[in-house]
């Protein structure tokens, strides 16, 4: 009763019933076995789409180095204390790509947590001194990557002491 | 007698999905090129 | 009808137009937009016969374009392979996934009714084209073809958000077209589709389950298949290799998607052949991730006291099909409640499962299958239900008469089983007992019931080659690699421990050395 999915498709091949005999079958997939369907087609050329794309020299990699795409370089960043930095960048600077998705797991792995209201990353800098089921409250450590106007002191770290942070933010 | 189908290169154990690195049926290479991955809306 | 004169032309010119757009680096979204639109304009895209045709010819274009790059190697090494070139096959799948991202909406028609039409095109150039070139037929276009689609439709664009379940099932309708039995050449591709980590996993999780039908019928078409040349055990080189891919596939599907293999295993084992017994097993094997087992070895298992053996597995595929189809489905459910009749229709429906002497040659066997496993399973559940019902109130009873039997093991369907075992010939009894050894799965209430019937009928039926039977079948599907399902195993253990039955004083047991030995293997396998 399946056929009742939209079965128009399966009208049979030129020969009736659509089925051939078993002879016929096993001659078509031996010759198929010398066809098999290599890895490399199933893979599509990367295409990389720069978000402003700029002229760049040519002997400058023009797409991207294969390792961005490796969570073992991410979690080599994560594991270096300077490595951060470069997280924060490809979470910012990389949206909506799969480094993007490695860097904010690195980040959560170091308790890093994201905020979706401020669109910031806060770390405890110590233990909350209140805590409910909804937030909680007590100094933390953000990424403050604002560089807006004059201010220089952007793509940082701060402290920020008495801050709620409420749950219904937390990504 | 069959197959010893630990030999077919997919971990049993593994705690993790096995589709999201099944590659083919006809290898035991893991797939290749981007994984699954969803970055939620508050991060674009 | 031929093309419409200069049509070939025309659509050539618009394809290699699209081919360019394409190349312009940093080429825009707007450019791919405005070409679609440019087409629809055209009356191209209204999914009329032009607009077939205007698919068909693209294809035929980009599908010649790729072959005539390829040069083969002859023998099964194919390093030799020169590497086809897709280029012209990416083009086109990009046209086609382009104009159904840019089809223009305000005409009231859906984004994604073009869909199924493009895929019907290219069904039907498929078939033909294995049709006419048979064994020179090249699948790896098509594959390549088909690869870009389930890229590219299956992703999470917003655009096909909430119509993915659409593009999922009607890539399955076609999938299904192209089923190994329809073209066995593209066999090898279609499997490595069907299962594509962007299209298996998607289908088997979007919409609540609903794709489950559409992939359990894959899986069945895959089955039918190969089944002829599963029959006998040797395998060549090619069957082989598409049998590995296929036990590849299984496996993933116990690990990720258990449930789905338990829910459809009856309609799985009636299209794999009694022999294919390590197949199956991975089937039956399945279980519920929410669900822990006793270790089967434990001493002194009481599987009476596990909650779950009262429980009903979930079973979707449609167990009285093939009893509907023979038209004894009213007959049985009269006789189970009634029992009238008795040995007429017992006799009636012992002829009822031979297969007539055309039939039975193709199938490879005298008996009707699917039927004896349709009768088996169903007879089992109305059993199952009737005496669930009245189990309350007769257990005490039966208890206190000191039959050590549960109440379930009398009525109407034990008459059947009993009718079977002891009348049907060798391979008849063997078919029937494969039939009831297909439900010894995880613990549920079948298991619990298949098992005591099995032991019920090793006990009741006091004929050693009946005995011996009832064993081997169940020995062959523990000597296999594994993996081995719960409830087979609890039966054996059952059988070969508990001094009711006996089991050690058969004279099977010691027929031979070897046989002596691959018991007293088996059974310190089993703890």
């Amino acid at each position: 009763d399946l056929g009742a999915i939209g079965d128009g498709l399966s009208t049979p091949p030129a020969n009736p019933g659509g089925v051939h005999d078993q002879s016929y079958n096993l001659q078509m997939l031996e010759a198929a076995f010398y066809k098999l369907p290599q890895p490399k087609d199933s893979e599509r050329a990367k295409s990389y789409t720069p978000r402003h794309p700029a002229v760049t020299p040519p002997s400058y990699p023009q797409v991207q180095a294969p390792i961005v795409n490796n969570p073992a370089f991410w979690e080599r960043l994560g594991a270096d204390n300077y490595g951060t930095d470069t997280l924060f960048f490809a979470f910012y600077y990389q949206q909506n790509t799969y480094q993007q998705f490695l860097a904010a797991k690195e980040l959560k792995k170091q308790s890093w947590r994201y905020h979706r209201k401020y669109n910031t990353w806060f770390q405890r800098h110590e233990e909350p001194k209140v805590a409910t089921d909804d937030f909680e409250q007590g100094t933390y450590v953000y990424f403050d990557f604002h560089i807006a106007n004059d201010e220089q002191h952007g793509w940082c770290q701060r402290i920020k002491t008495d801050f709620t942070f409420e749950y219904n933010y937390l990504e | 007698l069959g197959i010893d189908l630990t030999t077919l290169g997919l971990n049993l154990n593994s705690a993790d999905n096995l589709h999201k690195t099944f590659g083919s049926p006809w290898s035991d290479e893991p797939a290749k090129g981007d994984p699954e991955f969803n970055v939620p809306q508050c991060y674009y | 009808e031929p093309d419409p004169a200069g049509f070939r032309e025309q659509v050539s010119m618009l394809f290699a137009e699209w081919y360019r757009i394409c190349e312009l680096p940093g080429a825009s979204e707007s450019a791919y937009a405005h070409y679609v639109i440019q087409l629809h304009q055209s009356g191209l895209l209204k999914g009329d016969d032009a607009s077939d045709r205007f698919f068909r010819l693209l294809m035929e274009l980009s599908v010649s374009h790729c072959l005539s790059s390829e040069v083969i190697s002859s023998g099964p090494s194919q390093s030799h392979l020169v590497p086809l070139s897709f280029l012209a096959i990416d083009i086109y799948a990009k046209l086609v996934y382009s104009v159904l991202k840019f089809y223009p909406v305000d005409q009231g028609v859906s984004k994604l009714s073009l869909l199924p039409k493009v895929l019907a095109v290219t069904v039907k150039f498929i078939q033909k084209d294995s049709e006419e070139k048979k064994i020179s037929f090249n699948p790896r276009p098509y594959f390549r073809l088909f690869i870009n689609w389930l890229l590219d439709f299956c992703s999470l664009e917003p655009v096909f958000d909430g119509a993915n379940f659409q593009v999922l099932t009607a890539l399955a309708n076609a999938f299904h077209a192209l089923q190994p039995l329809k073209v066995p050449g593209f066999s090898f591709a279609w499997l490595e589709l069907v299962s594509h980590r962007s299209f298996m996993p998607k289908l088997l999780t979007a919409n609540a389950q609903k794709g489950w039908p559409y992939f359990q019928r894959l899986l069945v078409d895959l089955f039918q298949f190969m089944e002829p040349f599963l029959r006998n055990a040797e395998l060549g080189e090619a069957v082989h290799f598409l049998y590995k891919g296929t036990l590849r596939v299984l496996l993933v599907l116990l690990h990720d998607y258990p449930e789905f293999l338990c829910d459809y295993h009856f309609s799985f084992c009636d299209v794999i052949p009694p022999s294919c017994i390590q197949m199956r097993n991975i089937i039956l094997s399945a279980f519920p991730r929410n669900m822990r087992l006793p270790d089967p070895s434990t001493p002194n298992l009481k599987i009476d006291l596990l909650a779950e053996i009262s429980q009903s597995p979930r079973i979707l595929s449609e167990v009285d099909a093939a009893l509907k189809t023979k038209q004894i489905k009213s007959d049985i459910d009269e006789y189970l409640k009634t029992r009238q009749q008795g040995s007429l229709f017992l006799t009636e429906l012992k002829q009822k499962v031979l297969l007539s002497p055309t039939e039975s040659a193709r199938a490879g066997t005298r008996y009707n299958v699917p039927l004896i496993n349709s009768l088996v399973l169903y007879v089992g559940m109305l059993a199952i239900q009737q005496l669930q019902a009245r189990t309350a109130a007769h257990s005490q009873s039966m208890a206190s008469s000191g039959v050590s039997y549960p109440v379930y093991l009398v009525g109407a369907a034990l008459d059947i089983f009993q009718s079977f075992i002891m009348d049907l010939d060798t391979e008849g009894r063997y078919l029937f007992l494969n039939a009831v050894a297909n439900q010894l799965r995880y613990p549920n209430n079948h298991t619990h019931y298949f098992s005591f019937i099995l032991l019920y009928l090793f006990s009741e039926s006091n004929q050693e080659v009946i005995q011996e039977q009832i064993t081997r079948v169940l020995l062959e599907r523990l000597i296999v690699n594994r993996p081995h399902p719960w409830g087979l195993l609890i039966t054996f253990i059952e059988l070969i421990k508990n001094p009711r039955y006996n089991f050690w004083s058969r004279s099977f047991t010691r027929c031979a050395p070897e046989i002596e030995k691959l018991f007293e293997s088996v059974s310190r396998s089993c703890g």
